[in-house]
């Protein structure tokens, strides 16, 4: 999955139908759209309350040609529907040129369009899971709908998991609107504490179950938004993990929303910041196969196994297999075209890219072609600059960069 | 209704790809005759046949521009446009 970088603040979301498709009843409208928006609240604490007038968080509209976003509908067949993201507004339009219909495998199913639509009013962007629901491209009538897991773990990792038992598929009305729609985003800010920014080298970065991207650097972490250092931080690393040790080696989070920290010959367990069991337990008997002292960590986004560097070589790691690590491992790192050995930290990005830290550079991977992506300014890039958003420090390491 | 036509050309895979944040927003004005050197091109069409979950040519073969004619959502594949410095 992939996420754009916005959600909403609030969990309690309301929406109004504002303008209906031409080819069906309004009430049969209503229950649909109402049914797609009950797909995400299966796993979140999300509730859908529709209203039909006043200000809402997400409206919806049925429209022909060139509505009044600049990006026109095409006629019946091509775009279907586009929607905005929650620091774009939220807002779902449906190309009403299209054959909308409720469960018949006649036409566009106006549900699982919907459904889709509102994945990503709510902050989620394309999948290239091709069974996810956020898959870009609609594949016909399924009378039978299930949300993939994909589409689970990113709703999830914006939202939280479900904590409220109320199944809200019968859509309830007018409850008192919260108009609030996402607080404008706080310009970033190089970091109070700008240390990072004259040492930019990290002992590891990962992903929260929840999304949220956090550095280490000796006994504190910082917390990342897009583009810099939230404010507030560094912070010490016992607060936000108590029981983690300083100076960790290697971290990642896995799909069991279970996040790893290694350090010497030890590792230890947490569920978001809470210890997950007794732990420190020794890394060859919770991860045989793989080395002490590593030096990074990650689940690669190519496959969702997870990733072992240490030196110039690396592990696979799969723990739905027996042995785990297959003898054909370790390999070398430059099997991975472009990366360098004696890494720092190494993460799958809620962009969904893959990336590499060493020193107080960093490499973003190309996981279609195996191999450093090409861009400008080419990688390596800085860190300070790119990651933590160091003012007066360059945005590239190419030498005589124009 | 006006039935979208299938994509079958090169300028017709173009203006998609450009659509859906696989090149340059430039690209998408048929009027304009934005040269694209050929490595951003076959990026472009490896990236979308990555994503799309075919074989990775870089080639603009008769499977990718039959993918480039299904009915989809309109929201691009790859957000966060290459200019903003968030996109890291």
């Amino acid at each position: 999955y992939a996420l754009q970088g916005s959600r909403w603040r609030v969990k309690a979301l309301t929406y109004k139908i504002s303008k209906y498709p031409k080819r069906l009843k309004r009430a049969d409208v209503d229950a649909e759209i109402g049914r797609a928006f009950a797909v995400w609240s299966l796993d979140t604490d999300l509730t859908f309350t529709r209203k039909t007038s006043g200000p809402v968080h997400i409206e919806i509209k049925f429209v022909e040609g060139e509505h009044g976003d600049g990006d026109a509908f095409d006629g019946q067949g091509g775009t279907l529907a586009h929607a905005f993201f929650p620091v774009f507004g939220g807002d779902a339009h449906f190309d009403d040129a299209e054959l909308w219909t409720i469960g018949s495998s006649r036409g566009t199913n106006l549900f699982q369009v919907a459904a889709h639509e509102f994945g990503h009013s709510l902050g989620l962007s394309h999948s290239d899971q091709s069974s996810a629901l956020m898959a870009p491209f609609y594949r016909g009538y399924e009378p039978v709908f299930k949300l993939d897991d994909d589409d689970k773990a990113a709703i999830q990792s914006l939202y939280g998991r479900k904590t409220t038992n109320t199944n809200q598929y019968t859509p309830t009305f007018n409850s008192p609107p919260s108009t609030q729609r996402p607080t404008s985003f706080t310009p970033p800010r190089t970091p109070l504490d700008d240390s990072i920014c004259k040492d930019s080298k990290i002992d590891t970065i990962f992903n929260s179950a929840h999304g949220d991207t956090y550095a280490f650097k000796g006994d504190k972490f910082y917390k990342l938004t897009t583009d810099a250092v939230e404010e507030g931080y560094p912070q010490l690393i016992s607060k936000g993990w108590p029981g983690l040790p300083s100076n960790i080696d290697a971290a990642f989070t896995y799909k069991n929303g279970k996040t790893y920290f290694f350090k010497g010959t030890q590792y230890w367990r947490y569920m978001g910041s809470q210890m997950d069991g007794v732990y420190p337990k020794e890394i060859s008997e919770g991860f045989t196969g793989i080395p002490d002292h590593l030096d990074a960590a990650m689940v690669w986004g190519g496959n969702g196994k997870i990733y072992f560097f240490k030196g110039s070589k690396f592990w696979r790691f799969d723990p739905a297999k027996r042995p785990p690590v297959k003898a054909s491992y370790p390999k070398p790192i430059s099997n991975w075209e472009g990366v360098p050995n004696n890494l720092d930290a190494a993460l799958k990005y809620t962009n969904g890219y893959t990336y590499f830290f060493k020193g107080d550079k960093y490499y973003r991977f190309h996981d279609a072609r195996f191999a450093v992506d090409t861009a400008t300014p080419p990688f390596p890039r800085p860190t300070a600059h790119w990651w933590f958003g160091c003012k007066n420090t360059p945005s590239s390491t190419a030498v005589g960069d124009h | 209704a006006s039935q979208t036509a299938p994509v079958s050309t090169t300028t017709q895979a173009e203006i998609y790809l450009s659509q859906f944040g696989y090149l340059p927003a430039s690209a998408r004005n048929p009027e304009s005759s934005g040269l694209q050197d050929k490595q951003t091109w076959v990026s472009a069409i490896e990236e979308f046949q990555s994503f799309a979950g075919l074989n990775i040519t870089g080639e603009l073969d008769s499977e990718t521009m039959k993918l480039m004619s299904l009915p989809r959502c309109g929201v691009r594949d790859r957000v966060g446009s290459a200019d903003s410095r968030s996109k890291r």
